[in-house]
């Protein structure tokens, strides 16, 4: 299957 | 007090444009240095950043940090009022709870001034690391609208692959499979139908074609758009404002389960 991550698995909350 | 004046309204007009798929609210922070507005979309799969500078405005003052919440759709409203020659300012109290639009016919025997209510808006901002991305692609805004609506036609998904040679566009579904090939534009008579590659290291990404779609409204700002990708890491969409600034869409790959 193909996920979509969301874009917080990415980078960090400021 | 907050104050600015832009002499092109269909500036504000089309970034409204840009965001208000992608976002039904978001806040304007206004600083001494510009605007800067970033958001992610309901399913926090893409972000939007915006920028735009003071020095890019016509008249540009802000007295004190400002962060006004706005309904998008409201203000929407608003812009469709204003013709695309008029003179736009906006204006804003320290405090205040209301941002005025003000817009002035050329020859200034019209003035309109609209009001609308601020709103109190939870913020959620994320860090984003200056990136050496692998590849980085610039090519004609509206050639990157025009592929990716006929791709998305073949399917949800769309690849975008780089290498030394060209950029490949690919999607798939039910009816066939669709692939675009671009190849790096060797002498073109005006620099915003080049298509320009610089690439460290070949990538191939899988993205979701609705998002690409709604970051593609953004194409009447800028003529060209640059597509900035690394192995494993979102995708960077900008579209140059003028002179006044620009407007940054990041959007997480699809993966393989």
């Amino acid at each position: 299957a193909i996920l979509q991550p969301a874009l917080g698995d990415y980078y960090g909350h400021i | 007090m907050f104050e600015a004046r832009l002499v092109q309204s269909s500036i504000l007009k089309k970034v409204l444009e840009a965001i208000k798929e992608l976002l039904n609210e978001a806040t304007f922070d206004c600083s001494d240095s510009g605007i800067q507005l970033q958001a992610m979309d309901n399913s926090h799969v893409s972000l939007v950043s915006l920028n735009l500078r003071s020095d890019g405005f016509d008249k540009y003052r802000c007295d004190r940090n400002l962060s006004m919440g706005i309904n998008l759709a409201s203000m929407s409203k608003i812009m469709k009022c204003a013709g695309n020659d008029d003179v736009l300012t906006m204006k804003a109290q320290d405090n205040a709870d209301l941002v005025t639009f003000m817009f002035e016919s050329q020859n200034q025997e019209k003035v309109m001034d609209y009001e609308m209510k601020l709103m109190n808006l939870d913020q959620e901002h994320l860090g984003i690391p200056e990136t050496d991305y692998s590849c980085v692609i610039k090519l004609p805004s509206q050639e990157f609208a025009r592929i990716v609506r006929d791709l998305s036609q073949f399917g949800e998904s769309v690849v975008i692959s780089c290498t030394k040679e060209g950029i490949k566009f690919s999607a798939g579904g039910d009816i066939g499979n669709a692939n675009i090939k671009l190849a790096q534009t060797s002498n073109v008579d005006k620099d915003e139908d080049a298509v320009t590659i610089e690439m460290q290291e070949p990538v191939s990404l899988t993205f979701a074609c609705r998002y690409l779609n709604s970051f593609a409204k953004a194409t009447p700002l800028s003529p060209q758009v640059q597509l900035s990708m690394s192995a494993d890491v979102p995708l960077v969409v900008e579209y140059k404002i003028g002179d006044i600034g620009h407007i940054r869409y990041y959007l997480a790959p699809k993966i393989e389960d």
